[in-house]
């Protein structure tokens, strides 16, 4: 879960 | 989010809806590069495939949406709608020497190795040389429509203000993503050349040529 809120940016 | 990142978001959205307003009132894609518009697109394919998966924010989900949806409109409008207007002759990198080497470097250097993440790197590596096509036609005209200039300034300006969210995350979030800032720099640098070109002479009210 950690990965993909990591991934917040656009 | 940070101001960094906001206004970097709204610069790229900026630099997608000029290019749009361009090749729609002028009913013409000329001196646009097909070949960069066509990574872009497949930048936003790449990168977005946590799209229906994971959801962040109504934000970033409207954005994505955003991207991915105006990349293919204008990748259509080139290719199809105004076709006729398409500069073929000096639009003419060779793809496979960007997506090859960058498809290779995701492979290797990632920070894991799962299909999602590939394709993310694969996606920020690409995007950082996917104007290439773009400088490289307009090296061989050796000049670019006003508007086109402002599309490449909304759009140079983008990565920019990233590397400035960037620091501000180091900071504030202890975020840092070397990849990511990495392939910013490199993206950004790419842009110094344009970016002195039309500081000194697009916001003088002159036309941008380039030394061709």
């Amino acid at each position: 879960y950690l990965q993909a809120q990591e991934k917040d940016e656009l | 989010m940070n101001i960094f990142r906001l206004i970097g978001d709204m610069s790229h959205l900026l630099a997608i809806v000029l290019l749009l307003l361009k090749m729609w009132k002028t009913r013409s894609c000329a001196g646009i590069s097909g070949k960069s518009q066509i990574l872009f697109a497949l930048v936003f394919a790449t990168r977005y495939l946590d799209l229906f998966t994971a959801f962040i924010s109504a934000y970033n989900s409207t954005m994505k949406l955003f991207f991915i949806s105006t990349s293919l409109v204008t990748v259509y409008l080139m290719y199809f709608k105004f076709r006729a207007t398409y500069d073929a002759n000096h639009d003419t990198f060779r793809l496979e020497f960007l997506v090859v080497p960058v498809g290779g470097l995701a492979f290797l250097v990632n920070h894991n190795f799962s299909p999602l993440e590939i394709l993310w790197t694969f996606s920020i590596y690409l995007e950082s040389v996917a104007i290439l096509p773009q400088l490289f036609m307009m090296s061989k005209t050796g000049e670019a429509e006003t508007i086109t200039s402002h599309y490449l300034f909304a759009l140079g300006s983008y990565r920019a203000l990233y590397i400035l969210n960037w620091v501000f995350r180091y900071y504030f979030e202890g975020f840092f993503d070397l990849i990511a800032v990495v392939a910013g720099c490199v993206q950004t640098i790419l842009y110094c050349d344009f970016f002195y070109l039309y500081i000194t002479k697009v916001l003088k009210g002159k036309k941008l040529s380039l030394p061709a």
